[in-house]
């Protein structure tokens, strides 16, 4: 079966209401856009089933980078770290997402962990650490299964792909108690060239997000 | 907790890109609720790889640069409206939209404001068209307005009006909610505050029994 039928097997896509506009909707998700590529995997990192849940998105070029993150004090080690590689870089290759921890409410201890995934990784892509960027989320307290998620860089990388594909199975691994997965890609015409917007999303609980 | 990953291929100056995510997410992202709770982890991360070739965007106000925003905005909202349809129990999406405020930022507090009300959200899945709890939702907001001015709609049907209740076919609303429910559809609540230009909107979904049982059982 082709991954994209695996990945369904998981869960279904959720119908996306794009609002109206000169633009078109393309398949792809975080891959329609030229110089991405994604893949999704199950690392070991979920508590219960084998539902995907470590997903890479990386970039052929040093991309420009932008964030926002949340206002809660108690902000998750992943958010820590992100706003410090955007602090001191304006470019980034990589973006790591795990499901399952949160790394939040996890001290030092979790953000050593966060250090060390990210200069595995760069490792890995023979990129700067800086370069790559991280996101988690799960249960908050836990700290993440790091030796799994380690483990399972090397096969990560190497299911990277810039088909639809890679963007669903990254769709689905990022997911927690959702019940659809969540991508969409849009090309339009801006000042005279086709460009492409893809995105990836996740959540269904424990949302009131106030970002800056 | 959500979380986002946004790609172009635009070719845009850091401080323009950094600036237009940021709006985008507040047109997007920040108008959703389903609980009321803002997580440790919410997240979002864009990457421009340039790779369109595209000229150079290096301000926020050329052409160019509020085109690359509409689409930005797009994506996102699509995205947002989704996270706000799969909330935890969630038979339907709700979607507020609000006109008349002051400004757009007014109007997106006053939409999510009602779109975060448990008693609108419990209204919404009892089915019952209850025009009280959205024009109180509204009015404690923090945003001021003429409660004189107020009118809201469900759907396409008008409840109230110049602050006036309106006599309404009750099991026609009540069977607006119901389809929406049965379908997993979006319900619209529409509200005009005022005569101002500021408008805005936001997402959530009615509040089940089922996002008591999720919860109580997700531990952490």
């Amino acid at each position: 079966a082709s991954p994209i039928v695996e990945m369904s097997n998981y869960i279904p896509a959720a119908p996306i209401l794009l609002p109206e506009g000169p633009w078109q909707q393309v398949p792809g998700g975080v891959t329609a856009a030229n110089g991405f590529k994604a893949a999704g995997m199950y690392g070991g990192l979920r508590a219960v089933g084998e539902k995907p849940d470590l997903a890479l998105v990386t970039c052929d070029v040093d991309a420009m980078s932008a964030g926002a993150f949340t206002t809660n004090v108690v902000a998750a080690a992943p958010v820590l770290y992100c706003k410090e590689a955007l602090d001191n870089s304006t470019t980034a290759r990589a973006i790591l997402i795990n499901a399952g921890q949160a790394n939040a409410a996890t001290g030092d201890a979790g953000y050593q962990d966060v250090i060390e995934c990210s200069h595995a990784l760069s490792e890995l892509l023979q990129f700067n650490p800086e370069q790559v960027l991280i996101e988690s989320t799960g249960v908050i307290g836990k700290r993440i299964k790091k030796e799994a998620l380690l483990k399972s860089l090397p096969n990560l990388v190497n299911l990277l792909s810039s088909t639809v594909e890679g963007a669903y199975s990254a769709a689905v691994a990022i997911t927690t108690t959702d019940l659809v997965s969540k991508s969409v890609a849009i090309e339009s015409e801006v000042g005279g060239t086709r460009i492409r917007i893809g995105g990836m999303a996740k959540g269904s609980g424990m949302i009131h997000p106030n970002m800056a | 907790t959500m979380l986002g990953v946004i790609t172009t291929d635009a070719s845009v100056t850091s401080d323009v890109w950094r600036k237009m995510v940021q709006v985008a997410v507040n047109r997007s992202f920040n108008q959703i609720t389903v609980d009321g709770d803002t997580s440790t982890n919410d997240c979002v991360l864009a990457l421009a790889s340039g790779l369109s070739g595209s000229n150079k965007i290096s301000s926020l106000n050329s052409s160019e640069g509020e085109h690359l925003q509409a689409c930005l905005d797009a994506v996102m909202r699509g995205l947002a409206k989704s996270i706000a349809w799969d909330g935890e129990g969630a038979t339907c999406l709700i979607e507020v939209r609000v006109t008349g405020a002051s400004s757009e930022a007014e109007a997106a507090k006053v939409a999510r404001s009602v779109a975060s009300s448990s008693l609108t959200k419990a209204a919404v899945y009892g089915r019952d068209p209850n025009w009280g709890r959205i024009a109180c939702a509204a009015g404690y907001a923090g945003i001021p307005f003429n409660p004189n001015k107020l009118k809201i709609s469900l759907g396409d049907i008008l409840l109230m009006e110049g602050g006036q209740p309106l006599p309404f076919d009750r099991a026609a609303a009540s069977d607006y909610l119901k389809k929406a429910g049965e379908i997993h559809g979006t319900v619209v609540i529409q509200i005009s505050i005022g005569d101002g230009p500021g408008s805005g909107l936001a997402w959530g979904c009615d509040l089940s029994y089922d996002y008591v049982k999720i919860n109580a059982e997700y531990t952490t």
